[in-house]
């Protein structure tokens, strides 16, 4: 099964 | 005080309808140097960066940086009134808390003034880093958008395998699967239908179509579409607004467990 990612998983709050 | 102008009033209309789907409210960042947005959608899977710059406007007068927080859905609609061949002016005085748009026709016989409220969100930025991506896929924003319609009939998601030779959109579902497969253009005489392919290492990756379907709302504002990916990062999707700058969407993918 595939997960959907977040994309705050990958790119960091500032 | 803000003042833009924009003698071809209907490329911010484009703009407006490519976003809004995605992100009905928004914070737009006014400083001399243009316009620019950062917003993420409300499930939090893909993010739209926006960059107008300032030289690519008729006329553009920032005093001061300005964080004006915009209902798309409502500038969306106030945008539909506008004439197809109108110059388009957005206007922020001091101290106001209304964004005010002007419309006049090409002939200057007609002139429209509509004020939008501004309103006070919460954003939150993110960091966007710079990528050296394995892959970059050009293609004919029409056809991308053809095929994210197509694949969606199928499934939920695509897979998008991406070789030297070229590029292949997958899906599969309850009703079965299909695919299509892009070759790199050898022999084009326009170069806007071209399909081409850098690429330094093969990737595929799968991601909800629903998203790539939105972010297809932009394609009016180019006529090419620029699919940047590597193994395990959002995919950025990216319109050129003009010579002016561009709308870049992220999605972030889905991983197997």
């Amino acid at each position: 099964t595939m997960t959907q990612k977040s994309i705050t998983f990958f790119f960091g709050k500032k | 005080m803000f003042e833009a102008r924009l003698a071809q009033g209907s490329i911010f209309a484009k703009v407006i309808e490519g976003l809004r789907e995605l992100v009905t409210e928004a914070t737009w960042e006014c400083s001399g140097n243009g316009i620019t947005l950062q917003a993420m959608d409300s499930s939090h899977v893909a993010l739209v960066s926006l960059v107008l710059r300032s030289d690519g406007f008729e006329t553009y007068r920032c005093d001061r940086n300005m964080s004006l927080g915009i209902s798309l859905t409502s500038m969306s609609k106030v945008l539909k009134m506008m004439g197809k061949d109108d110059t388009l002016t957005i206007r922020v005085n001091d101290d106001s808390d209304a964004i005010v748009l002007s419309m006049e026709s090409q002939n200057q016989e007609e002139f429209a003034e509509y004020e939008l409220r501004l309103m006070d969100l919460d954003s939150e930025h993110l960091g966007i880093p710079d990528t050296d991506y394995s892959c970059v896929v050009k293609m004919p924003s029409t056809k991308f958008s053809r095929i994210c319609r197509d694949m969606a009939i199928l499934g939920d998601s695509v897979t998008i395998c991406s070789t030297k030779d070229g590029v292949k959109f997958g899906a599969k579902g309850d009703v079965g699967q299909g695919s299509i497969r892009l070759n790199q253009s050898t022999n084009v005489d326009k170069e806007e239908d071209a399909v081409s392919i850098e690429l330094r290492e093969a990737v595929a990756l799968t991601f909800a179509v629903r998203y790539l379907n939105m972010f297809c709302k932009a394609a009016p504002l180019s006529n090419q579409v620029n699919l940047s990916m590597s193994e395990d990062t959002p995919l950025m999707c990216e319109f050129k607004v003009g010579d002016m700058g561009h709308i870049r969407f992220y999605l972030a993918p889905k991983i197997e467990d």
